[in-house]
């Protein structure tokens, strides 16, 4: 449900862009400035990437005494409320019974989402460039070494989110089967992302979710090159890929498929 | 390999243009084809949930994933699921050939001459990628015996994108209700439909992305899994 207000919250402010959804309300908690995020690389073609927190900073894998110290940005992001048409309407006729397409059979549903104001924190991307000099990676210790194992992993630093500055109530309503005819007809749900001002709490959903501020939502990473001495550097421009200097970016992922569908894989359209 | 990728790209142009990937397509889920018509239609039967759980549906692509990827997930990890979801998402994975161990730890047993589980990831890695009304949607389209129809669109329409209707197979088009439902699920996959005269013009939008080649992707698993009706 959190998932899915934080997907529809990017489509419409953000589509196309860098910012990644916040897919459960336990990361929020794991998304600091400076953390590491693993981004999983896509294994069809089609597919979008994926990001796992680690619960460590980049401050943690540098070698002693070596830490960084961002200067944190923070700037008004966006006060974001959205208007959702849901579901085609009316009704069909079919040879074994009738089904309704939407829970009321005739209008369209209309609902509002709004996560209030949003405000943006970032890093200092100048300072943390100068400050990252000669700066090194200790590729020895026990995270990395695991996050190294899996040969299809790149490592990245979160250097934005953004953030609600207000507590917000996240619905789901149900758009109910309707049983017509020994058929069971559409079902579906709608997530609605409410700010909380007067303590209401919507009765017609089924589940509610109530969110503090402040609750990361969305936020936006740089991949790192790390050389096999330790040496970093972050990947700014799109066309720069990060990863682990001993691992050729173009060499063989252990991915294993029916060779069926080989046409169809990452690597081969990448 | 590349070559073949670079032509299944969807461009803007005639639905038509996606009849190339097809063939291709109906191979790799011959797996769903050669399956026991009991084993068919319990497969169809948890897709059906699947299709309108969207938590499902994302965690079994991520199990799928990383099962690919030479991990061995535990749906235990999956804290957004409640027991009666992971339950039925183990339900699924076990119908789908793949290993669930008490501990719900997913493994890959040796691949069999048909590749079920591949199969299985490839369509369910095309459904988690479609915006979000697409997978109901699309299981109206199989409530309403759609889905054979639809899968041969590519097929009848013409170089210039249009769909003669009077043709029995294009019946589906012909009635308003099912066309708006049609027209609704392959707006949201670039692909727009719409009516010309005696004719309907089916055309892929520009800069369609992947998803008039998932729309058609997942058809076809569709489709495949829907023989045992024949």
């Amino acid at each position: 449900m959190f998932a899915k207000a934080t997907r529809n919250f990017l489509r419409d402010t953000d589509p196309g862009g860098d910012l990644i959804p916040v897919s459960s309300l336990n990361d929020s908690d794991k998304s600091q400035l400076l953390s590491l995020v693993v981004k999983k690389k896509k294994f069809w073609c089609w597919q979008r990437p994926k990001y796992q927190f680690l619960s460590a900073t980049i401050n943690d894998i540098l070698t002693e005494d070596q830490f960084l110290n961002p200067v944190v940005l923070e700037s008004d992001f966006v006060k974001y409320e959205g208007k959702f048409e849901d579901m085609v309407k009316g009704t069909i006729e079919t040879a074994l019974g009738r089904i309704t397409l939407n829970a009321g059979g005739t209008g369209l549903v209309e609902s509002q989402s709004s996560f209030g104001t949003l405000q943006k924190q970032e890093v200092d991307l100048h300072q943390l460039l100068r400050e990252s000099v000669d700066r090194m990676i200790n590729l020895k210790s026990p995270l990395l070494q695991q996050v190294l194992e899996r040969k299809n992993e790149v490592l990245c630093i979160l250097t934005q989110k953004i953030v609600t500055t207000q507590k917000c109530v996240i619905s789901e309503h149900i758009q109910i089967e309707e049983k017509c005819g020994g058929m069971v007809g559409l079902k579906t749900k709608r997530v609605k992302v409410s700010v909380s001002e007067d303590g209401n709490v919507t009765r017609d959903s089924n589940v509610v979710l109530e969110i503090p501020a402040p609750t990361t939502i969305a936020y936006g990473v740089l991949e790192l090159y790390v050389k096999q001495d330790g040496q970093f550097e972050f990947c700014l421009l799109r066309e720069k890929q990060g990863g682990f200097e001993q691992e050729s970016p173009d060499g063989p992922i252990d991915l294993d498929t029916g060779e069926l569908i080989f046409p169809f894989m990452a690597d081969c359209v990448d | 390999g590349n070559s073949k990728a670079g032509e299944l790209m969807p461009t803007e142009g005639p639905l038509s243009s996606l009849k190339h990937g097809m063939l291709l397509m109906e191979r790799n889920f011959r797996p769903f084809v050669e399956l026991s018509g009991q084993h068919q239609a319990a497969l169809w039967e948890i897709l059906w949930e699947i299709l309108v759980e969207d938590e499902l549906l994302m965690a079994l692509g991520t199990v799928l994933d990383d099962v690919f990827t030479g991990g061995s997930p535990r749906l235990t990890a999956l804290p957004e699921l409640s027991r009666g979801q992971r339950r039925r998402l183990a339900t699924f994975l076990g119908l789908a050939g793949l290993q669930v161990r008490e501990d719900l730890l997913v493994a890959r047993e040796a691949r069999g001459a048909l590749d079920l589980p591949s199969a299985v990831h490839f369509f369910i890695s095309a459904l988690a990628e479609m915006p979000d009304k697409a997978p109901a949607l699309m299981g109206s389209c199989c409530k309403l015996h759609m889905v054979p129809a639809l899968c041969h669109l590519p097929q009848a329409t013409s170089p210039d994108g249009f769909l003669a209707l009077g043709d029995p197979s294009l019946a589906v088009l012909e009635d308003a209700q099912r066309f708006e439902i049609v027209r609704e699920l392959f707006a949201l996959s670039n692909i727009s439909l719409e009516h010309a005269g005696s004719a309907v013009k089916a055309v892929i939008m520009e800069k369609p992305q992947y998803l008039p080649l998932l729309l058609y992707i997942i058809l076809n698993g569709l489709c495949a899994l829907e023989r045992r009706d024949e």
